[in-house]
């Protein structure tokens, strides 16, 4: 059965998008099934793995999600990757839309759930990419999820944002999804060279304690040129930093046991 | 009369809320009122300039934004910084509630421009700093602006939302708000010595043109640190290169004539 992992944090370009690709990545080229799910409308996980466009119509999360009663048929909406092992549930901006149209519909904060639970025999891992807000699209992301994976940039705003976002998990755990778990804090793009990236890997080591991933991910050029081929960086330039830390990373996230 | 400007990019941490504080207190200490909004529930404006929690009771954008009819007294909402000539209207995570509050009141996207309009005499300049996403709080800034100011961060999931972006403001002017601008493209956290900088950058500048400033911001590690002071870079370190490239910004927006 697989473990559903969103990957949130409502502070903008702290590395969500990059570690959704690259840990399922790393885990599929090791041999574990790994199934992506874009919920941010800038549809960055969609061609960050080169699936831009290539949605047939009608069948984007945005479309799974506004369908008139919740939809139960996850099928259509799975795309294959380049990487063997790796599949998709893509988004474009259509998915903008979304927030304000699942205002109104039934079990809105349940779609996410509701689409993907038939999937969990099929992949050991789900990693739900969220957009940088605390809004319905990651509401939905929180409900479907087992457990939260949370990159953070050693900066001050994004310390800052970790309050509301443990609030936010609190008030989700304790009306919608009572079993939704810390998988892990991330330290991304990590710069031990500056006083302020040490001082706030302190305090979220101090706040987090052994949630903390041992695996640091530095900053690594190749992690952002990678994008831009539609390859993970495990697939780019597998001998880079970026490549080696997602696949520490996911050698570390195999060997946690999920708490229960 | 003010010049209206929304720092908007949906992509996440690209430096619009450091820009916004830069270039507004830059602005300040020469001499020209200014005024921020924040309309991020992230609040990371309000903490950026020290007045985080120093809204009196129901006096942050969410609480002006969401009355039962659009607010046109502004003046309850305005805090003084603690640098001459530069104001705030604050916010904090209530206005993470705001987004699904807002789609069912009337006037749901002129609020913010209702809002801020009588404050036009009092200053040169007003900024809005948007979160980092396309919904109901950035659509309320489309509409209250003048003109957009859009940092970019020169990596390959940045130049990629450019496109949406621009799509938005095309949509915008269309139908709610006819005669907004781009006052500029700034590039920022610019690395000059990747590839991937340099290659964004260029194809920016062709899509742009004289849009983009020729001003250039930087990586420079002050412009992270300032904010967990609670001050600008300007106060905080006034001689670091980030100071030096937001004044020579100021210098620039100063100049140009505000398109009609
Ligand atoms: N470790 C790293 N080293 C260098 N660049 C990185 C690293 N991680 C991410 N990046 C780059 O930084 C930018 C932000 O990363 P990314 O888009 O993954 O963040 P995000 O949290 O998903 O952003 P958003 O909030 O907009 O969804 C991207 O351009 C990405 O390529
Ligand atoms: N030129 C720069 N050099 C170094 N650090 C910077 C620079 N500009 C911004 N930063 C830092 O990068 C991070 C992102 O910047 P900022 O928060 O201003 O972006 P943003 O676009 O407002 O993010 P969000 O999308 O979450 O609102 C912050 O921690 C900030 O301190
Ligand atoms: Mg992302
Ligand atoms: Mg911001």
């Amino acid at each position: 059965m697989a473990r559903v992992i969103a990957v949130v944090n409502q502070k903008g370009g702290v590395g969500k998008t990059t570690t959704a690709i690259n840990i399922a990545a790393a885990l599929a080229l090791s041999g574990t099934r790994a199934l992506l799910v874009d919920a941010d409308p800038q549809g960055n996980l969609t061609s960050g793995v080169g699936l831009k466009g290539q949605m047939n119509e009608g069948r984007t999360v945005y479309h799974a999600l506004t369908t008139a009663t919740a939809c139960t048929e996850p099928d259509p909406f799975v795309l294959r990757t380049s990487v063997d092992r790796l599949d998709l549930i893509g988004a474009d901006r259509q998915l903008t839309g979304a927030e304000i149209e699942l205002v109104t519909l039934p079990q809105r904060e349940e779609r996410l759930r509701i689409l993907i639970d038939p999937l969990r025999a099929r992949y050991d891992f789900i990693f739900i990419d969220c957009p940088p807000s605390l809004g319905l699209l990651t509401l939905n992301g929180l409900v479907a999820a087992d457990a939260v994976l949370i990159p953070l940039h050693c900066e001050y705003f994004a310390l800052e944002g970790l309050a509301d976002l443990v609030g936010t998990l609190r008030r989700v755990r304790a009306s919608l999804n009572p079993a939704l778990d810390i998988e892990g804090v991330l330290l991304t793009m990590y710069d031990e060279r500056t006083n302020l990236g040490q001082q706030v890997a302190n305090d979220v080591r101090a706040f987090f304690q052994e949630k903390v991933y041992q695996t640091v991910i530095p900053r690594n050029v190749r992690l952002g040129e990678a994008p831009s081929h539609g390859l993970p960086v495990m697939v780019y330039d597998p001998k880079s930093k970026g490549a080696e830390a997602y696949a520490a990373l996911a050698r570390e996230l195999r060997s946690r046991p999920a708490s229960v």
